[in-house]
C-alpha cells in the first residue's frame, strides 16, 4: 500500500465504479451514490478484513498467514500514512454519498451503517482481535 | 560526501533507479485488479465444480487434516503465475554457456501441463544465466584436471568435513581462496545457500543484533533467523537509514534491558542480483569504523564479476580485504561450479571450522567440483601461465558497458551501477512480462522475467546477466531484438533524454 | 496487442477476454445511452 501511484489507483478504481453504476438507465443518482459507497466499503471490509494471510507464499515461515491485509500492513505499525489514507477514503466518500442522497433517512441509515463496518476494524484497538 | 580525509570512492559512483510515469504505475495496478478478479471469478468456479480444480488440493479423506495446500497462498499461482509459467522452468538440454539448447514444449491447457514436440530450439542466446566470465564451459582440455580429481577421489565424499571428507583438494583449494581474496585464512562449503544460512547462526545469537539491507538474499534472512539474533532491516543501499539503526543501537542498547549489544553485525551484499545495484562499500566501512560494528559481505554474485581482478566489491572500491570482517562467496556463478566459501581471519576461519553446522553435519564439496574452483582460481590469478582470465574479466567489464549504454540510449528503463553485469530492464505491467520473454523465445534468445511479488508490484521486469563468454554479434542481436519490442510492446519508459 | 498488454487480457484466456470486453462495451453502450437521455 505504500507502492508509487497506488493511492491514485485506487481513488480512480473508485471513480470507474461510481462511473459503472452512473451508466446504468435505470439507476438515480442518489441511488448511484448509495451503491458506490455500499460497494466500496463491502470490498474494502472484504480485502482488508475479511482475507487472512498472503495471496502468494512468504518466507516468513507462516507469520502472516493468520493475519489479515490491514493487519499486515506497515509490519503491524499504526497510524501510519496508508493506514491514515484507507480511513479517510470512506469517510470521504460517506460525505459525498450523504450529500448526494440529500440526507433521505433511508439512505443514511444504510450508508452509516456501512461505513462504520469499515471504520471499526480499523480502530488501533481492534489490531489482531478475533 | 567529502570527508576529512578525502572523498569515499576513488571513482564515480553512478547508478540509476529511474521511476516511470506515474500512469504506467497505475495501468500496472489497474492489469493486476482485472487478473485479480478473474482469479476470484475463476475460484468461485472451481469451488462450485463448474471447473475442474488441477490445482494440488486435499484428496477427501485428508480433509480433516492439517491443510498440505494452503489455498489462498496459492492464489497467485493458480491465476496469474500459471497464466504465464511457460516463460518459466525451461527445459536447457546443454550447458548454460553463452547459447544454450532448448526442449520445444507446448500446452493444451494454458500451462497446467506440458508436452514435449521432440524439437530442440537450438543455439538460443542465454541470457539469464550467472555465467559472468563464460566458466560454465565443457571443452575437454580445459578440464582435464576435473577428470583427474573425479579419477582419484569419485564424484562425491559423502562425509563432512569433521570425518573423511577432508581432503588435499579441499586445503588446495582454500589456500588459494584465501591467498585470492588476500586474507588470512578461507573454509569451502559445499552450497552456496547453506553457506550463509548455517554460518550466521554461528558468528551471532541472541542479545545480539543483525543489521540487513532489505535487499538480501533468501539465504541471509534464513541465517540470521536461525541465529536467534535480533534483526532489524535498513533501506536498500541507504546510508543514512543505516547510520540512524546503528545510532540507536549503540544509544538505546538491547530493548528493555538496556544492555549494550553483545554484538552488531551488519550484513551486506556485494551485487545485488534483483536490482544490478553495488553495494557502497566504502561508506559501509566508514560507519563500522565509526560505531565498531562487524561486516559480513555476501561476494554472491560479485565475486569474480567485478574489479580489475575479479576479486569484488573490495578490489572494485580498493579496499584493504582486512576492514571486512567476513568475507562471504559463491561458487556458483562465476565459476560454473557449487559450494561457497567464508574467509577473513584465521582465527574466525578456525572457529568456523569447529562450530559451522556445515562443517559437522553436511556433505563436503566433491572434489570434482573443488578442482574446478582451483582451475578458475588459478586462471583468474594467471597461475596457469596465461591471461585469460583477467581477459575474460576486462571482457565481461566491456560487455557490460556497452550493453548498458546501448539499452540506456535505446529509451529503456534500467536498473542498478554502471559496472553490474545483472541489468535489470524494467517492463512494469504483468501481461508485458510474459510477452516479452515470450517474443525473445521466438527470436532465439532465452531471458528471465521477475514479477510481483519477488519483485514490487510495480516493477516486473526482465534481468539480464551479461557474460564474457558473449560476443559482440551476440549482444547485438539481443540489443536489436529489445530495440524491436521497444517498439512493438510499447516498452521504452525512460524519460531522460536519450544521449 | 497493446490493449490486451495493458489490460492484462493477454493473460486470460479467451472465453475471459470476451466476459471482459463484452463488460466493457456493455458498460459503455449503457454510458452513452443515459448520457443521452441526460442530455
Amino acid at each position: 500500500m505504500n507502492s508509487r501511484g497506488i493511492w491514485l489507483a485506487y481513488v480512480l478504481g473508485i471513480g470507474l465504479l461510481h462511473i459503472v453504476l452512473l451508466s446504468i438507465p435505470f439507476f438515480s443518482v442518489p441511488v448511484v451514490w448509495s451503491l458506490t459507497n455500499i460497494i466500496h466499503n463491502m470490498g474494502m471490509y472484504i480485502f482488508l478484513h475479511t482475507v487472512k494471510g498472503t495471496p502468494f507464499e512468504t518466507p516468513d515461515q507462516g507469520k502472516a498467514r493468520l493475519l489479515t491485509h490491514w493487519e499486515q500492513m506497515d509490519y503491524g505499525v499504526q497510524f501510519t500514512a496508508s493506514r491514515k489514507f484507507l480511513t479517510i477514503t470512506p469517510i470521504v466518500l460517506y460525505f459525498l454519498t450523504s450529500f448526494y442522497t440529500k440526507y433521505d433517512r433511508m439512505h443514511f441509515i444504510i450508508n452509516t451503517v456501512s461505513l462504520l463496518s469499515v471504520l471499526i476494524p480499523k480502530l488501533p484497538q481492534l489490531h489482531g482481535v478475533r | 560526501h567529502s570527508q576529512a580525509n578525502g572523498v569515499p570512492y576513488k571513482k564515480p559512483f553512478f547508478e540509476s533507479f529511474e521511476q516511470a510515469p506515474l500512469y504506467i504505475a497505475v495501468l500496472t495496478y489497474m492489469g493486476y485488479g482485472i487478473v485479480t478478479l478473474f482469479g476470484y471469478l475463476r475460484d468461485f468456479m472451481r469451488t462450485w465444480g463448474l471447473e475442474k480444480c488441477r490445482a494440488a488440493v486435499e484428496r477427501l479423506e485428508q480433509t480433516d487434516f492439517v491443510p498440505l495446500y494452503q489455498d489462498f497462498e496459492n492464489f497467485y499461482t493458480r491465476n496469474l503465475y500459471r497464466r504465464v509459467s511457460d516463460n518459466w522452468n525451461r527445459p536447457i538440454c546443454s550447458l548454460p554457456g553463452p547459447e544454450f539448447d532448448l526442449m520445444e514444449r507446448v500446452t493444451d491447457d494454458y500451462n497446467w501441463t506440458f508436452r514435449y514436440t521432440g524439437k530442440v530450439i537450438k543455439n538460443v542466446i542465454n541470457m539469464g544465466s550467472y555465467n559472468y566470465l563464460g566458466f560454465a564451459e565443457n571443452d575437454e582440455k580445459n578440464l582435464s584436471t576435473v577428470a583427474d580429481a573425479i579419477e582419484r577421489h569419485g564424484l562425491g565424499l559423502c562425509s563432512s568435513r569433521h570425518e573423511i571428507g577432508n581432503t588435499e583438494v579441499h586445503e588446495e583449494l582454500e589456500n588459494l581462496i584465501a591467498r585470492f581474496l588476500g586474507v588470512e585464512s578461507a573454509m569451502a562449503f559445499g552450497m552456496g545457500f547453506a553457506t550463509n544460512s548455517m554460518n550466521i547462526p554461528a558468528l551471532v545469537s541472541k542479545g545480539c543484533l543483525i543489521l540487513s539491507d532489505e535487499l538480501n538474499h533468501t539465504s541471509i534472512i534464513l541465517g540470521a533467523r536461525l541465529s536467534g539474533a535480533t534483526i532489524r532491516v535498513f533501506k536498500h543501499n541507504n546510508m543514512k537509514s543505516l547510520e540512524k539503526l546503528l545510532r540507536d543501537a549503540i544509544v538505546h542498547g538491547q530493548p528493555r534491558t538496556r544492555k549494550p549489544w553483545k554484538k552488531i553485525l551488519i550484513i551486506v551484499e556485494g551485487i545485488y542480483s534483483m536490482e544490478g545495484s553495488v553495494v557502497r562499500l566504502p561508506e559501509i566501512v566508514a560507519l563500522k569504523k565509526k560505531y565498531k560494528a562487524y561486516l559480513y559481505l555476501d561476494e554472491a554474485h560479485s565475486i569474480g564479476a567485478i574489479g580489475p581482478g575479479g576479486r569484488g566489491v573490495v578490489e572494485y572500491f580498493d579496499l584493504n580485504p582486512a576492514d571486512v570482517d567476513v568475507l562471504m562467496g559463491t561458487f556458483t556463478k562465476t565459476f560454473g561450479a557449487a559450494g561457497g566459501y567464508i574467509a577473513g581471519k584465521k582465527e574466525l576461519v578456525d572457529y568456523l571450522r569447529v562450530n559451522s553446522h556445515s562443517a559437522v553435519y553436511a556433505t563436503s564439496m566433491s572434489s570434482p567440483v573443488a578442482q574446478q574452483i582451483i582451475r578458475v582460481l588459478k586462471c583468474l590469478m594467471g597461475l596457469d601461465g596465461t591471461t585469460i582470465g583477467r581477459q575474460r574479466v576486462h571482457r565481461l567489464a566491456a560487455n557490460t558497458r556497452y550493453f548498458r549504454e546501448r539499452l540506456h540510449q535505446m529509451g529503456f528503463i534500467i536498473y542498478g551501477h554502471e559496472d553490474s553485469p545483472v541489468v535489470p530492464l524494467l517492463l512494469f505491467m504483468p501481461a508485458k512480462t510474459g510477452a516479452f520473454a515470450r517474443e525473445m523465445l521466438n527470436r532465439d534468445i532465452g531471458v528471465v522475467v521477475v514479477g510481483f511479488p519477488a519483485t514490487p508490484i510495480a516493477e516486473s521486469r526482465a534481468r539480464f546477466c551479461i557474460s564474457a563468454a558473449h560476443t559482440q554479434e551476440m549482444l547485438d542481436k539481443v540489443l536489436s531484438a529489445i530495440d524491436e519490442l521497444g517498439d512493438f510492446l510499447h516498452i521504452r519508459f525512460s524519460r531522460h533524454s536519450r544521449s | 496487442y497493446q490493449y490486451l498488454l495493458v489490460t492484462a487480457l493477454y493473460m486470460l484466456e479467451p472465453w475471459e477476454r470476451t466476459v471482459f470486453n463484452s463488460f466493457l462495451v456493455s458498460v459503455v453502450g449503457m454510458a452513452v445511452y443515459t448520457g443521452y437521455v441526460f442530455m
